[in-house]
Order: structure tokens, then sequence, then C-alpha cells
């Protein structure tokens, strides 16, 4: 998948299996990524669990969590709300799009979580205070914490190296083949594809593409869409929603890799 | 790894109309040991889950407020809660419940940081 951190650098990861998102004293974001291809080390993610913790008067541990073709709008435990405590409503789920699009309240952390299902995969979007973003018990150990990190280095894909290196066995169709991806894209026509929902040619754009050289799956048109839209509301810095820049290094990897 | 199972059950032992108890009754800790137990038995296949962890050290912090021993039975309790629709009529949740109200009030406001996850 395409990871916006929360230093806002962009990046695209095999991350392939569960791996944390988010791990502070406050909410636990785990994710797992499948490959989209059998064979492929591009994935996407299949599974999302989310546990918002035990949080003074206010709610009680609550555990949400997604899979693929089940996007349920309620807490594992059926309540949409964060139980008995006398906050309760300060953790809430709403319905926007029933299986497709859902999104989470958390007043008492003044945090925004989205989730959608856009074709098969799931996307996840959060808004978080950089207090609460920041409020880890014990630092040295959240090295996997990919929102706050991001990946780690030989977990990243490069675009270029990418399409040079896989075989085009793992692109032809096959028994793992997404069933809505009819045809194999050009760049120009993934480009051309790309450009009706993303006119600028930032990264969510090369996201797009990539996504569909790789897959020729349309739905990745509207993943990398949805998710410039999720910034477009949850980001409180309108002049970063762009991004152009690729990031490559993790910032203590950087200096070591000289 | 069966954590999800574990959690239901418990979830369903501590809701449903038919036992009367608190989070303060012998049955909340006969549920709680179940849930221990159940968390056991799926410990091999769950090394490394989240989930799994969360729930174990979830069980300690409720085992110790609850001053629930160790031993005892883990028959399946049914404790009684309020449905999720009568929690929410209450508006008036405390101000510690509400972030940006009690964080305006008496410095700047936060400052928001966004994290996204898509495609592959």
């Amino acid at each position: 998948p395409h990871l916006r951190t929360f230093t806002d650098r962009f990046q695209t990861c095999q991350v392939r299996g569960a791996w944390p998102l988010i791990d502070n004293n406050y909410l636990n974001v785990q994710v797992t990524n499948t490959p989209v291809l059998p064979g492929s080390s591009a994935t996407a993610t299949s599974k999302l669990t989310i546990i918002f913790k035990n949080f003074q008067e206010c709610v009680e541990q609550k555990v949400y969590q997604a899979e693929m073709d089940e996007l349920p709008a309620a807490f594992a435990d059926g309540s949409k709300n964060g139980g008995d405590k006398h906050g309760a409503n300060s953790l809430k789920i709403t319905e926007k799009v029933s299986g497709q699009h859902i999104e989470i309240q958390a007043k008492y952390i003044g945090t925004t979580i989205i989730v959608r299902q856009v074709g098969r995969y799931l996307t996840f979007a959060v808004r978080m205070p950089e207090e609460v973003v920041n409020a880890v018990e014990d630092r040295d150990n959240q090295g996997l914490y990919l929102c706050l990190r991001g990946c780690p280095l030989n977990e990243q894909i490069d675009f270029q190296a990418f399409h040079a290196t896989e075989s085009w066995s793992t692109r032809r169709k096959g028994p793992g083949t997404p069933v809505s991806s009819p045809q194999v894209f050009t760049y120009e026509t993934a480009t051309a594809r790309c450009k009706e929902k993303l006119p600028v040619e930032d990264l969510y754009f090369q996201a797009c593409v990539f996504d569909l050289l790789t897959t020729g799956d349309v739905n990745f048109t509207l993943a990398a869409y949805y998710a410039f839209e999720d910034v477009k509301m949850l980001h409180s810095n309108k002049d970063k929603l762009h991004l152009y820049e690729r990031t490559r290094d993790l910032p203590g990897s950087a200096a070591a890799s000289g | 790894c069966k954590i999800l199972k574990c959690n239901s059950e418990f979830w369903t032992a501590t809701s449903g109309t038919h036992y009367p108890g608190s989070e303060d009754t012998p049955e909340f800790c006969t549920a709680l040991r179940a849930y221990s137990h159940c968390t056991r038995r799926t410990a091999r296949t769950c090394r490394g889950d989240l989930a799994y962890h969360s729930a174990v050290h979830g069980i300690e912090d409720l085992m110790s407020q609850h001053n629930c021993s160790k031993d005892g039975p883990t028959s399946q309790p049914r404790l009684r809660t309020l449905p999720p629709g009568d929690s929410q009529e209450r508006s008036d949740s405390p101000e510690i419940c509400h972030y940006e109200k009690s964080f305006h009030k008496h410095s700047a406001p936060p400052n928001y940081t966004h994290c996204g996850l898509f495609g592959d």
C-alpha cells in the first residue's frame, strides 16, 4: 500500500502481513496486507483492527474490525459508542455509505478515523492531535509504528525498480487476478485513466498509475482519489495537500545508510 | 489465532439480560477468568498479534482493578449492560471527554496531523 505518515512522508511499501500503523497510549491500529497478485510483492490492505483503549470516565475499551467485503458500522461488541461510561458518546461510529465508508469520531482524543472499502481492499485515514500521536509509553520500541516512522527501508518499493524487476508472469491473468481487472494498462493508458480522477500529477496521481500498472484493477483509481479526498478533509495544513517528493529513507537509517 | 472468539465470548458473557449483576459481582471475575483461560489456550497461535496482546494486558488490568483472584470458577456468567441506544442519550459527558473543548480554554489550539494508507 501507499503510506502517508504523520510527518507527510509518502512511501509505497510491501509490509506484507500484520503491521501496526498506530500504537500509542490511547489507540492501536493494525493492518494486514496481502499480495494483490499471486507472488507479487505489491500488497494492499485486507484486514484492519482498531483498538480504542479504556479512557477514564469516557470510554471502555472498544475494538473495531474490518475485513475485505465486511465493513461493519459498529464495534466488535455490536455497539456504536463508547459503552456505558458517562462520556460514552465521545466515541461514535457513523456509516457514511453502507459497506463502503465509515467514520469514527473519538472526541475524547480529538481524533477522526475514516475507513473505506474500495474495490476489494481497505483504505485508512486518520486525523489526530500531535500530542496524542506522541503519547507513547516507551519510545524505543515504536520502530514499527508505520504512521509515525514510515516503512523500514527494506520494505519500501521503488516505483521504477519495481516494474523493471517484477516478472510479467505475476501480472498476467491467473486464478488470483482480481476479477475487476479486465485489462493490462500501458503507462500511457494508465496515466490517461488516472488523470480523469486526479488532475494534478502529484504523488497520489503517481500512486494511481503505479497501482493500475501493477494490477490492472481500475478500483485502485478510486482508492487514490478517495485517499486524496480524505486528505482534503482531514489534513489541517491546506498547503500540504499535494505532495511531490517521494521519501525513501527513515531519518535514522538515512544517516546509517550514508 | 482465535483471540476474536475469546473477545466475543467475554463480551457476550458480560452483556445480555438474564443476569442482573454489575462489574463488582463475583460473576464478573468468573467471566474474566474464563476470558484469561481462553487467551491462554490460543497463546501459541496468536504470538505477535496485536489484538491478542492487548486482550492479555486488558485482562490483567481488569483483574487487578476488581481484585479478582486468578483461581476460581471459569463458567460463563451473564451480566446485563445498558443497551447502546440509552447511553447515547447522555449528552452531558464530562469535559475531559471532549478534547477540543478542554484544550482551547487554556492553551493554543492543538496541532493536528494526518496519516493515510491506501492502494497497493
